[in-house]
């Protein structure tokens, strides 16, 4: 992509492929999520369904949340709820076609979006990094 | 900043201010900074020390590995170690009078940077948003 300009740059040229990205499954518990989460140090990452389909993403602070009580954390509930009783479904999606210009937008108020196919399949997802390195190298160019 | 051309930009038409960021301090124990993180939803926060000089970086990765045992996470430790033992030094800095294209590169790797002046005081932070925002207006002028 270093050649390519950057309207002709698709969502496909720039995103991280679905079997490098970290993610979790629905019926998790959340104790298992938040450790995903803490190893791998990602804020938040998909969460997908038996069959691969992308449903919602789950990050560090929705978890904390959930256990903080009065006096302190309530650790012990996190094997007791499920994520997708608290994951986030309101999130924008793209395609693998979608152009460079569709990535920026998506990434003004997310740090990373998700990238499905047209039945939903997850695909992978795109990053700021990945959008703010190409800038650079047009910049440069 | 929406007529001014990208080149011309600097860190300060971009940045928070100072008073704006939500930040911890050095003596804090990470309690308090675990708090104030899930509290304001962010991910990672600057340190700074009482004279409001910028010392590191403390995220929610950082806070939960420190107490993350062989079985649970121990929440008892987290009134006993305090911010300075753990938070992160190693980070990039800008100054209000750096250009646009020294904000673009410092943040291919990091969500926020933060901006001080040359005693080390802290000014403010310059986040990806603010430049993806100003990068989409850009494009569209
Ligand atoms: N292990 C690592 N090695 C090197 N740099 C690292 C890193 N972990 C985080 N970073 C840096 O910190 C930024 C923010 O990461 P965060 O985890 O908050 O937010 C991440 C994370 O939530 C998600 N993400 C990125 N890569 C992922 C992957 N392979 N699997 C699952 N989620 C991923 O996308 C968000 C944006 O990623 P982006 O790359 O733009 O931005 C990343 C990257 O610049
Ligand atoms: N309360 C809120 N309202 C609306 N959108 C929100 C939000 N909290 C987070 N976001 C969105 O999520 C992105 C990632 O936030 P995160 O907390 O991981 O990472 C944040 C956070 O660690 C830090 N940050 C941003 N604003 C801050 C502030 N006022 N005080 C302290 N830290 C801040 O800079 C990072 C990058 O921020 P950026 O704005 O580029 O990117 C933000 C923003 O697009």
């Amino acid at each position: 992509t270093q050649d390519k300009h950057l309207l002709d740059i698709t969502v496909s040229d720039l995103m991280i492929p679905s079997e490098k990205v970290a993610h979790v499954q629905i019926n998790n518990p959340l104790e298992h999520a938040l450790l995903v989460l803490v190893k791998s140090g990602y804020s938040a990452v998909p969460v997908l369904d038996p069959a691969y389909k992308l449903k919602g993403i789950i990050g560090k602070t929705v978890i904390l949340n959930e256990i903080l009580g009065l006096e302190r954390f309530e650790f012990e509930k996190l094997s007791d709820i499920a994520v997708q009783e608290v994951m986030r479904t309101d999130i924008p999606t793209l395609s693998t076609d979608d152009m460079f210009v569709d990535g920026l937008k998506a990434l003004i108020d997310f740090p990373f979006v998700c990238v499905v196919d047209k039945e939903g399949y997850f695909d992978g997802i795109l990053t700021r990094r990945a959008l703010l390195k190409q800038i650079r190298s047009d910049y440069y160019a």
